[in-house]
């Protein structure tokens, strides 16, 4: 179960 | 991070300051849509919702105060502050930008990434920063010629978008589960609509002409 993704782009 | 995305976020930050330079230095925002500067607020407000919740780097919350801070500041200058106000061509910046709006926020509703308030703002907020620039580029082909600071301000727009582009092939090679479906289709879309404008650009300054978009 990949980790939920956080958006680290602007 | 990596070089592209640096570059890409130095791009943009160069064009909000060649723009803030070009309405604070000449006290006149002519050339300028404010139909693309609201839509603009609007990306950062509905991107940025993690800005407090998400600690990122301390890059990314400055950028992001920077972004927030400055694409409202522009709004409000152009329709509060009496002298630059005076320069906006109201009767040229008629694109329908509503439409937008309610494209992007319904495609959002339908595909974003997880059925969440924050993950449908943020899907909202990079389908809507794909078209915000349609109500300038109209503009810019209504307004005749295009002042240089003006036209290196979308040039910096346009360029900023293509080298994410280029993150996101790198990040695709080097991270095990990388996707951002969403953010490239819509990246590709957003610097797709720059093509024309870039080959007027690029045909201006190698003939060193003034930058003339065709009608």
């Amino acid at each position: 179960e990949p980790e939920p993704k956080i958006h680290d782009e602007l | 991070m990596n070089i592209f995305r640096f570059a890409g976020d130095m791009m943009h930050l160069t064009s909000i300051l060649v723009l803030l330079l070009k309405i604070y230095a000449t006290k006149s925002c002519s050339g300028i849509s404010l139909k693309t500067q609201e839509l603009y607020a609007l990306v950062f407000l509905a991107r940025y919702l993690d800005l407090f919740t998400d600690f990122i780097s301390v890059y990314n919350t400055i950028m992001k105060l920077v972004f927030i801070v400055s694409s409202t500041a522009i709004v409000w200058c152009m329709k509060r502050d009496r002298v630059v106000r005076r320069s906006y061509d109201k009767q040229l910046d008629t694109f329908r930008h509503y439409f937008l709006l309610a494209a992007s926020f319904a495609l959002a509703l339908l595909v974003n990434e997880k059925f969440t308030f924050q993950e449908i703002f943020w899907a909202f907020s990079i389908y809507l920063e794909a078209v915000a620039i349609l109500p300038q580029l109209v503009l810019l082909q209504r307004s005749g010629n295009v002042d240089n600071l003006t036209g290196q301000y979308v040039f910096f727009l346009g360029a900023y978008r293509a080298f994410y582009i280029l993150n996101w092939i790198y990040r695709y090679f080097t991270e095990t589960h990388f996707s951002r479906w969403i953010a490239c289709i819509s990246g590709l879309v957003q610097t797709a609509l720059y093509a024309d404008f870039f080959y007027y650009y690029y045909i201006s300054w190698k003939n060193n002409t003034k930058l003339k978009l065709p009608a």
